[in-house]
């Protein structure tokens, strides 16, 4: 049967709020090994999400605050969205990672182009 | 039959050389839309490796030298190699780029896990 979001997707994520200072968001990335932060508020309702793509371009732009390199208006997908269609929406896109939100915007975890890879390493 | 690394790699990837500023592979990055840098010599043989990720790092860690933060023991592939055989390598070494590279050690392109991600999109 299809392959659905719930399956693939990385629960229990790092995230960070609009208040954490770039070098902070930085330090989260190193220290958890990934590349994708999705920026959330108290009640977890997805705000926007910051990449090290976005990290790259405050060096190149010399850009200091993190509202200035997030990215606010965040593709996602919900539980039950096929894999297919998540793999279609990051190519057309071109963005490694969409969140995975539920009916209140709440985040439930990610998934990215590396665990739909992984998902060929198992054949 | 199989799908081998030649189908879907990218060629004429964008490069830089040890002498690269960390500013320059920044804005390398942003210019190109890319997260993964090879550095190559003069005659383009593979001395290594920085990714949107190291350029993290180098925010978090103060790190100002590219030398401080590229791999130089890079993981890669060659022409001819299946996806199956890149995936496990990635998924086993928590990578998310392969560079490809002839019998000489000389950059061929690159291959990514968005680029295995995107052959699932056209099922
Ligand atoms: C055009 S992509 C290219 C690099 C790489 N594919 C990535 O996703 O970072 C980089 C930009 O896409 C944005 N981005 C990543 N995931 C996103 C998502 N789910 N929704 C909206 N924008 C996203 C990032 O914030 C960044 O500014
Ligand atoms: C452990 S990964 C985690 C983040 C993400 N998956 C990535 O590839 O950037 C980050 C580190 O892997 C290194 N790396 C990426 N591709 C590599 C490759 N083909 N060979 C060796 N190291 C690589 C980067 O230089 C970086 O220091």
């Amino acid at each position: 049967r299809e392959n659905v979001v719930d399956e693939l997707m990385e629960t229990d994520v790092p995230t960070i709020s609009i208040d954490t200072e770039i070098k902070e968001a930085a330090a989260m990335m190193i220290h958890n090994e990934v590349t994708h932060l999705p920026v959330v508020d108290d009640d977890k309702v997805l705000l926007g999400i910051v990449t090290a793509w976005d990290l790259s371009k405050s060096i190149a732009e010399d850009k200091h605050e993190l509202s200035d390199i997030m990215t606010k208006d965040v593709r996602y997908c919900k539980n039950g969205d096929s894999i297919e269609y998540i793999a279609r929406q990051m190519k057309k896109f071109n963005i490694s990672c969409l969140p995975v939100v539920d009916d209140d915007f709440k985040l439930e975890g990610t998934i990215t182009t590396d665990e739909i890879s992984h998902l060929i390493s198992n054949l």
